[in-house]
């Protein structure tokens, strides 16, 4: 996390960290399901990520040394969705991926779900909302969760941005950005996987819209995010009836 | 003599008759019938040469080795002895006539002829057992030692109870083993009671009735088995068995106390020596349908069904509980329960007890729990829980038009499960509550 805050214990009871092996964050939905972008998973351009690497799933602290002494939670299944092609450095198209625990976790004020968005209002520009993470910060690693307050940016501003740097990558429909050419605050390595969440005021809760993707360097431009409500059918199908 | 071949009936005539009989004749005619039957004789017509006494001609009958009379005379005559309609019967199966005539019949110088004379016999039953008594004269002896009975042309023999009949016919032998006894009720009696009992007797008396019946004996006066003062019965012995149980020997003058063999089955062994003259015993048994005691229930909630004001063998009754109690026999759980009462009186299976409804402890609910909302830790018929989820971290899943309240509410029901009004044994599912921090970023700074 670029130029943010530390955050306080049960702030983002939702975060979770995860080494799959890379380090990454992701978003607890219910008790038993990790939502991750794909990408911590199988990382582009790393063709071949086995299945017999240790990856650890851990949630409940602020203070990454106080989280490495938490329970790991042992994943059962990884559902990676079908859209995303770790072969294509420059599409982060489908970056979204749930992780299935072998064993539901024990809720409580530090490990608490995040809810799902239900309609497009979430991501009218400007509206703020907020990136946690343990990645990096400038250059080096936090040693506790970090959060930035950032506003959904205009999405023509962002292709705009993405035209001027003459770059390939793809910014499908799917995605959504978020942060401004002059904020200093923004998500970096580490933080892939993370949501992006704001509250519904309507319904007195957090909602996470947007899941942390992909972005051109650190600290400066747009970041880029899983649109989360384009997705919300094919979790609720693998997640099932939980 | 001139017998005349057996047949049941016939006719004797004089000789030439009608025509007027012969002088200086004599003759007797032997009538015989078959044995069983005797002789009925009638004279039809009678004309015989009168005179006192019957000196010259007459017609003697005799039977039995005795004369039954001589006759003469003519119809209208005074004189001579005429047999009129009389009938003439034998006591066994002969008869006699006899006819006789003298050298002349003449009536004052007068020749007279006499038709003589037409009978008609025929054989009538002889009633052997009503000489027994007073024995005719061929057969001395008494026909029958016990009992005659008599028939057309015959008798036989039989003899009392506890006798048989020897092979000769008449006379009874002592035989008292095996005699059974199947009625309901009945008296039973050493031989010849109240006479003195018979020599060497080894009597077996034995009364067998229907299973689910008690016998009870009661003896009569007199009540006589030859005894002596100081050893026990060593002369001769009653001895009364229930099923194969000895209830006693007895001898003496004084008669055994009632006698309930609690049992359908009973024995008696009469034993007696060579001598002695006691009169004997006789009792009187009768059979009582055995009851088994009025059950009884154990405890408040244990309900007979359709209980009877007494209970007899093979009856039977069941047993079921109130609502919200289980049938136990002992430690084991019943789904129903009957009883059947036996042949001896007690029921095959002891009541059982009813013990109200457990539901066990309460299913435990994930991310949540229960409390009681009767008595805590009571799980039996009635109690109610309350489930609840941890909040504010999970909440209940309920339906529209439901509350978490009822949802969680559950009732110890009568069949022992815990059971929710609306869904059933199913708990409530606790599931978590999202996007609610308990500490949300806030930032005050402004």
């Amino acid at each position: 996390i670029i130029g943010g805050h530390r955050a306080k214990m049960g702030n983002f009871p939702w975060q979770v960290y995860t080494e799959l092996p890379g380090p990454g964050g992701g978003a607890l939905l219910g008790d038993r399901w990790i939502l991750t972008a794909a990408h911590t998973v199988y990382p582009k351009e790393q063709t071949g990520q086995g299945s017999n690497h240790t990856r650890n799933v851990l949630m409940g602290h602020t203070v990454m040394k106080q989280l490495r002494e938490l329970t790991n939670h042992p994943i059962r299944t990884i559902r990676i969705h079908p859209d995303y092609h770790q072969d294509q450095p420059h599409n982060f198209d489908g970056d979204i991926a749930l992780l299935e625990l072998k064993n539901s976790v024990t809720l409580g004020p530090n490990v608490l779900p995040i809810c799902l968005p239900d309609n497009e209002t979430f991501y009218e520009e400007r509206l703020m909302g907020y990136v946690s993470g343990f990645g990096l910060t400038e250059d080096r690693l936090p040693d506790s969760l970090r959060y930035i307050r950032v506003p959904v940016a205009e999405r023509e501003a962002c292709e705009k941005w993405l035209q001027s740097k003459n770059r390939d990558d793809v910014f499908s429909r799917n995605m959504f950005c978020a942060g401004g050419l002059h904020l200093k605050q923004d998500a970096c390595q580490g933080d892939s996987g993370g949501v992006f969440v704001m509250k519904d005021h309507n319904k007195d809760r957090w909602v996470a819209t947007g899941i942390v993707s992909w972005g051109i360097g650190c600290g400066y431009g747009y970041g880029f995010y899983t649109k989360l409500l384009n997705y919300v059918d094919w979790i609720k199908k693998e997640m099932g009836e939980e | 003599s001139v017998p005349i071949p057996q047949k049941l009936f016939g006719a004797v005539t004089s000789p030439l008759y009608p025509k007027p009989y012969p002088n200086n004749y004599e003759t007797t005619t032997i009538i015989t019938v078959p044995p069983g039957y005797r002789v009925k004789l009638v004279f039809q017509h009678f004309d015989v040469e009168p005179s006192e006494g019957c000196l010259y001609d007459y017609v003697k009958i005799s039977a039995d080795k005795k004369n039954l009379g001589r006759f003469c005379g003519q119809q209208g005559s005074s004189l001579g002895n005429l047999p009129g309609k009389k009938e003439f019967v034998s006591k066994g199966s002969k008869m006699l006539l006899t006819f006789h005539t003298d050298f002349s019949n003449e009536e004052n110088g007068t020749i007279m002829f006499y038709k003589g004379f037409q009978a008609y016999y025929h054989a009538v039953d002889l009633d052997e057992c009503a000489s027994q008594s007073n024995s005719v004269e061929d057969d001395p002896q008494p026909r029958c030692q016990h009992l005659c009975h008599n028939y057309v042309g015959g008798y036989f023999c039989s003899c009392r109870a506890g006798y048989e009949l020897s092979e000769d016919g008449h006379s009874c032998q002592a035989e008292c083993s095996g005699q059974l006894y199947t009625e309901p009720s009945g008296y039973i009696a050493s031989l010849e009671y109240p006479r003195p009992y018979p020599p060497d007797l080894r009597c077996n008396y034995s009364i067998r009735v229907e299973r689910g019946f008690t016998l009870h004996l009661k003896f009569l006066e007199p009540f006589e088995i030859d005894d002596h003062q100081q050893v026990h019965c060593p002369y001769d012995q009653l001895q009364i068995y229930a099923n194969r149980k000895n209830l006693g020997e007895f001898c003496g003058t004084q008669r055994p106390p009632a006698l309930d063999a609690s049992s359908n089955a009973v024995d008696l062994l009469f034993f007696t020596d060579e001598s002695g003259d006691s009169r004997g015993w006789k009792l009187h048994y009768t059979t009582e349908i055995i009851k088994c005691p009025q059950p009884k229930p154990l405890d408040e909630f244990t309900v007979i069904q359709n209980p009877q004001p007494q209970y007899q063998f093979r009856d039977y009754f069941i047993v079921t509980c109130k609502q919200g109690y289980q049938l136990m026999e002992g430690d084991k759980a019943l789904v129903s329960f009957s009883a059947v009462c036996q042949d001896d009186g007690t029921w095959d299976r002891t009541m059982p007890t009813c013990k109200i409804r457990d539901c066990g402890q309460p299913r435990s609910l994930s991310n949540g729990d229960f409390r009681y909302i009767t008595t805590n830790g009571v799980n039996s018929y009635k109690s109610q829980i309350q489930y609840y989820c941890r909040e504010p971290y999970y909440k209940m899943k309920i339906r529209a038009s439901s509350s978490e309240s009822d949802r969680g509410l559950f009732t110890c029901t009568a069949q022992g499960i815990w059971k929710n009004k609306q869904d059933g044994e199913k708990i409530p599912r606790c599931l978590p509550v999202c996007g609610k921090p308990v500490h949300p970023v806030e930032a005050k700074q402004r």
